[in-house]
Parts: structure tokens; C-alpha cells; sequence
């Protein structure tokens, strides 16, 4: 462990902490994209199948447990949540997942280190995690603005994967033979993906005005 | 080991 993988695995868990919170206390979900939180669940379900055979520590085990807890609650309370549900913006988060989860199973088929039942679905929760916000940010694009908590999600979402970076480079360094080029590249284009958001989130918090994304 | 397949991580 590593201060940068850990400042990384602090800023994912504010993040989903900030968007369950947020769904909690106000009961709704404006401006959130369901198919986003949807993939998010289906990344962790697929990453995480080793939760209960292969123990690494109490902190693996404990983070991994709260991040599929978080991740398949605000699925839940945004499709079941009689409340909550009410605030969901269907027609607007049209965005067709499906066509992320094909690729990118496919392409795990192809490209992992290992070919066997556990390693390609690792490398697909990769790949669906590097595109999972897309539909988040198409969202965002629609409805031209969005509210603090939502912002503060999308961008502790992106840090997350930024520090994580950091965390390889320090890895790459520091331990013998640690060469991982699928989640480095993953990552690599999961940050990048972010970057416009980045972009105008830093100029609204600068110039101090609400954020506004050009249509 | 997890670790070398990189899956110490989260």
C-alpha cells in the first residue's frame, strides 16, 4: 500500500458516499444517470468475485464490501425507491450501455493475462469501468447544468483514477517485475475521459460561478 | 501470488 493508492481509494469511497448521501437526505436522484451507477454495479460484481476465496486483508475486504454495498443501494433506491425513483430523468439518460458491456467483454476475451473465467471478467470490470461514466457525462451534456453534489461526485470519481496513476508509476518503481499494462491503460484512458469535465469544472470553481457545460 | 496479478488492488 501507498499514500497515492490510498489518498486514491479514500477520494472513490468519498465519491459513492457523496452520491448515496445525497440520495438519502434529499431523496432524489436528479441529474444522476442510472445506466452509469448500473455499469459501476456490474464493474465491482465482476471485479470483486474473488471477495470470499482469496483474502489480501481486512482493508481489501472491508472496501470491497462497502463499495458493492454502495454501488447496488443507489441502483436500488433509483429503481425501487417509491421516492426516489419519481426523480429519475428516464427519457434524458438514454445512453445504450449495452453497447459498452459487449465491447468491452469482448475485448476481454482477447486482451487479459491470463485466460480463464476469473481473469477476463477482471480485465472486463477494466474496460467497463475506463467508459462506465460516459452515460453519466452524456447526461450532464443534456441538462446543460448540474447540481454541486452531482459535480463533486463526477470529480472525486475522476480523481480516484487519477491518484491511482500515481500509485502504478510509485509500483512500477518500487517492486520488481510489477508490469501491468491493461489496468494502466485502462486507467490511463478512464482519467482522460474526464478531462473536459476536468476542464470546466476547474474554470466554474475559479471564476466562482455555477458550472455550465457547453451543449 | 494476487499481488503479482495485480489484484491486491481495489
Amino acid at each position: 500500500m501507498n499514500i497515492f493508492r490510498f489518498a486514491g481509494d479514500m477520494t472513490h469511497l468519498a465519491s459513492v458516499l457523496v452520491l448515496l448521501l445525497k440520495i438519502h437526505t434529499i431523496k432524489s436522484c436528479a441529474g444522476v444517470s442510472l445506466k452509469t451507477q448500473e455499469l459501476y454495479a456490474i464493474v465491482f460484481a465482476t471485479r470483486y468475485l474473488d471477495i470470499f476465496t482469496d483474502f489480501i486483508s481486512l482493508y481489501n475486504t472491508f472496501m470491497k464490501l462497502v463499495f458493492l454495498g454502495s454501488s447496488f443501494s443507489i441502483v436500488w433506491y433509483m429503481r425501487s425507491h417509491k421516492i426516489v425513483r419519481r426523480s429519475y430523468d428516464k427519457d434524458q439518460d438514454t445512453f445504450r450501455h449495452y453497447f459498452l458491456i459487449v465491447p468491452c467483454l469482448l475485448l476481454a476475451m482477447i486482451i487479459n493475462e491470463k485466460f480463464t473465467f476469473r481473469e477476463v471478467l477482471w480485465t472486463f470490470s477494466l474496460f467497463l469501468e475506463a467508459v462506465a461514466i460516459l452515460p453519466q457525462l452524456v447526461l450532464l451534456q443534456r441538462t446543460r447544468n448540474i447540481d454541486n453534489l452531482t459535480g463533486q461526485y463526477i470529480f472525486l470519481l475522476g480523481a480516484y483514477r487519477a491518484f491511482y496513476i500515481f500509485n502504478w508509476i510509485y509500483r512500477y518503481f518500487t517492486e520488481p517485475h510489477y508490469v501491468h499494462w491493461i489496468p494502466w491503460i485502462a486507467g490511463l484512458l478512464q482519467t482522460l475521459l474526464y478531462g473536459d469535465f476536468f476542464y470546466y469544472y476547474f474554470h466554474s470553481w475559479k471564476n466562482n460561478k455555477k458550472l455550465q457545460l457547453p451543449a | 501470488t494476487k499481488a503479482h496479478l495485480g489484484h491486491d488492488e481495489l
